[in-house]
């Protein structure tokens, strides 16, 4: 794992974020579901909790799709390419391409659409990046930088829950056992 | 486009195969130091876009240089591939992968697998 320079994180008195979606999206229940399950991969390992808030304005993360030029100097870039971006701590911003082929459902399916990619698995992983994580050179690792198009990938792994409780600290409820390690993952061969 | 899974999507929205923006860099694969190709300005960009190349150029030229090649070998460590330097078949087929906007090296520093500045590794290859 690893940290963006300065090892920026939310401060002791955020323990409690709140999110929004940008409401010009007019985001479906189901796609709102995507993102409530990613928050809650994180919160199960630190003492962190996500709740949606209908207010965008006063949100600490403010989540959108976009295309292409969209203000914030990294602009998308059409389909597959990058997927999406997300800033620091405690910056909040979370912006994911419109011109991709979301599937939201959990389930993959058949692999003819090739160029489709799974939204929780790209949430989970920015939302790493809201909570400080930088990218990680373990390719089973969530905060890995890349991903194929027709994958699955939303567990986190120990290098993700090791970077993250050492910015946070370890949920108390989380008994480290519901988690494959990476280790464990490579040996069965299961995850992504 | 939000679909429930990969069978809900029409088959008029979906585009070739596996077409990505970065799909021409296929091309690309085998360069190696010293070649001048067409296209390997785009590559620049590329690698500059995620923090390999810490030159603030808009204006690349088509050069298999040192900074690419310095670049690429950061790359193939950052992804645990031979770091070899050229644009050999295996890097080539993780550069095309769809992957997150947030650079793997900001401000010069990384502490994925390369764990060092870009700058330093431009030093040591050089040497």
């Amino acid at each position: 794992y690893s940290f963006f320079p300065g090892t920026p994180r939310w401060p002791d008195s955020k323990r409690d974020l709140s999110y929004a979606f940008q409401p010009e999206n007019q985001l479906s229940d189901t796609v709102k579901a995507v993102f409530a399950r990613a928050f809650l991969r994180w919160s199960e390992v630190i003492p962190m909790t996500f709740n949606e808030t209908s207010s965008f304005a006063d949100a600490d993360i403010k989540i959108g799709f976009f295309s292409g030029d969209h203000g914030d100097g990294e602009p998308f870039d059409g389909v597959l390419g990058t997927l999406a971006h997300a800033f620091s701590p405690p910056s909040g911003r979370f912006h994911l391409d419109s011109a991709e082929n979301w599937i939201v459902a959990g389930n993959i399916g058949d692999s003819t659409a090739a160029s489709a990619v799974d939204l929780e698995s790209v949430a989970v992983h920015e939302i790493g990046h809201l909570l400080g994580l930088g990218h990680s050179s373990i390719e089973s690792a969530i905060m890995y930088p890349s991903i194929s198009s027709a994958t699955r990938k939303v567990e986190l792994v120990s290098d993700d829950i090791q970077g993250i409780q050492s910015l946070y600290g370890s949920n108390p409820n989380y008994n480290g056992s519901s988690t494959l390690t990476t280790q464990q993952r490579e040996t069965s061969g299961a995850g992504s | 486009h939000f679909f429930p899974n990969m069978s809900s999507i029409p088959h008029n929205l979906i585009p070739n195969s596996t077409l990505g923006i970065w799909n021409s860099f296929q091309n690309l694969t085998g360069c190696h130091a010293g070649q001048k190709i067409d296209g390997l300005a785009r590559i620049k960009n590329y690698f500059q876009y995620f923090g390999y190349i810490n030159i603030s150029s808009t204006n690349f030229t088509d050069d298999f240089d040192d900074a690419l090649e310095s670049a690429i070998k950061t790359y193939q460590l950052n992804f645990n591939l031979n770091a070899t330097g050229e644009l050999d078949e295996p890097t080539m087929n993780h550069i095309v992968k769809p992957r997150c906007g947030v650079a793997d090296i900001i401000n010069g520093s990384s502490s994925m697998n390369s764990g060092k500045s870009s700058s330093n590794l431009i030093h040591t290859v050089s040497h």
